[in-house]
């Protein structure tokens, strides 16, 4: 996606060889118009597969979510990865582990949002190791839902998270690889 | 707000006196359609106010100030209630008091991205006790830019958020104002 590689390119910070900053747009100060152009893109990938509900995870995914969701007209629930004021029991839960705090922290959905007839598009904004989407994946399943794909907005393709969970068969589709960070610059994988 | 208090009544659980359940369109799954209309009300409210900025919470105020953001064409920043992996350091925070926790936590801002010239509009998705308001509010004056009001989607009229944040003269604009939730039911303040 053009403008958002162009946006990467002109705010996009990198911090290290595996990391790559993008406040001022997607994970901290959000463009609305980027979004909805996100969206738009997701959309129109995703519009023949059926799709009645997304499923994200607070907080960056809640955005290019919101857009798609407003496209393709389905409601959209963002996993907790807290308990809240009123999300406490009756919940699909799944175990995220994170290489970079060394520990693992469970993901919820209610149970009342996902039943088996229902189709699910998994939106997020990075894809690095995989574990958060696939702790999504997972969740859905349990709910009997059926996941027709995952729309990525930034994919770390020197990562292993999109090899794995392709290799499993699910569809993902990214807006951006990021093929590497060294040096300091953002190079991107040709699109296919 | 009328399409939104139907929203309540239609689909809204009253959990106590106090809490008012409303996970099927705001706070876990979210009603895209909902959420434009909501920020085409508050984008109506504040046209005339010079916005430059949305500042809000994360999550459940992503929703809505993402799309008011979109129909007034300004980036939308949402605080942090924790670290983030680029969020750390060169911040505004302010301290939030949780009644139900009893207990402070932090909630942070970049500076990079508030200055002196900024024009912000705060949005939240409920105003309670008004403690996070408040922190946002405290939070952006930090920065210089002027606070010109706060959009919220349901305010409980029953608690002392609204009453003190507006005494402060801020101006605060609920689209739906929740007089009482005794006895199992959502009565809504006249609109003014
Ligand atoms: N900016 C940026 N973020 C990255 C990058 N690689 C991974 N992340 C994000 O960092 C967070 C790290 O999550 P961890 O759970 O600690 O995962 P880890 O296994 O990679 O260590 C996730 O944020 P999250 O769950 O999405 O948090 P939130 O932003 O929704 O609050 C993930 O999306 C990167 O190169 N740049
Ligand atoms: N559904 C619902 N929520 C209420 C109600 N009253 C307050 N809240 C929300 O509950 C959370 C309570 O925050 P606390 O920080 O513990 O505040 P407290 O002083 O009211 O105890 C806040 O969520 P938050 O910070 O917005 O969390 P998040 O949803 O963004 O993650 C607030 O918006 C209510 O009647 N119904």
């Amino acid at each position: 996606m053009k403008m958002l590689k162009e946006k990467i390119q002109k705010e996009g910070i990198v911090l290290s060889d595996t990391v790559l900053k993008v406040d001022t747009f997607l994970n901290h100060q959000i463009d609305p118009q980027l979004m909805q152009e996100i969206g738009k893109e997701f959309a129109a990938r995703f519009k023949d597969a059926g799709i009645t509900k997304i499923v994200t995870i607070e907080s960056s995914g809640i955005a290019p979510a919101l857009m798609t969701g407003l496209i393709l007209d389905v409601p959209v629930i963002f996993a907790r990865k807290r308990k809240s004021l009123t999300l406490s029991d009756n919940l699909l839960t799944a175990t995220v582990y994170s290489f970079t705090k060394q520990e693992s922290n469970d993901i919820s959905v209610s149970k009342d949002m996902l039943h088996e007839e229902d189709v699910v598009l998994l939106i997020d904004d990075f894809l690095a190791n995989g574990q958060a989407l696939k702790g999504l994946n997972d969740l859905v399943k349990q709910s009997g839902a059926q996941v027709a794909g995952a729309g990525i907005v930034i994919e770390k393709g020197f990562q292993t998270g999109g090899k794995e969970i392709r290799a499993n068969g699910l569809r993902v589709e990214s807006l951006a690889i990021v093929e590497s960070l060294v040096n300091g610059g953002v190079v991107f994988a040709e699109e296919s």
